[in-house]
């Protein structure tokens, strides 16, 4: 999918972590979307 | 663990202007994180691309740049949005609102200040 930005988010103590791609082929399980 | 969530996460197509925010977000997460953590991600997400374009992007200017407050939404019938609550999980927000198997479409936009 080309590059991915990876971000964690704190709030109240719980850390998430954000990936994002530019595009949704071959970043998702595979749905068929551009 | 949490599983992971798939989202497409857009502008509001009434509420944002079009601009260079207005492209198209596939994010994944997990899904114990919070529509309050979507919309802060997305407020440093904004704020740093913002900065960069303007070649000032030091971590004290994204940190200003990203109080700015966002709200979600998601689709709902007849082609209404509905505002997410902030305490809940995108796993509730998907279980609750979406129900199909494929990645959630989110919508935001900056929150109405009164």
């Amino acid at each position: 999918p080309g590059e991915v930005t990876v971000t964690d988010v704190t709030i109240n103590s719980l850390t998430v972590t954000f990936r994002e791609a530019l595009a949704a082929r071959g970043f998702f399980r595979g749905w068929g979307l551009e | 663990g949490a599983s992971e969530i798939e989202l497409v996460f857009r502008p509001h197509p009434t509420l944002m202007e079009r601009d260079d925010a207005a492209l198209t977000r596939y994010i994944k997460t997990s899904g114990n994180a919070t529509v309050d953590h979507l919309s802060k991600y997305l407020a440093v997400r904004l704020a740093l691309e913002e900065l960069r374009k303007n070649g000032d992007a030091s971590p004290i200017n994204v940190e200003a740049a990203s109080e700015k407050q966002y709200t979600i939404y998601i689709p709902t019938a007849n082609s209404q949005f509905t505002v997410l609550n902030g305490s809940f999980s995108l796993e509730l927000v998907s279980e609750k609102y979406w129900k199909v198997n494929k990645p959630m479409e989110l919508y935001f936009a900056p929150t109405k200040e009164h």
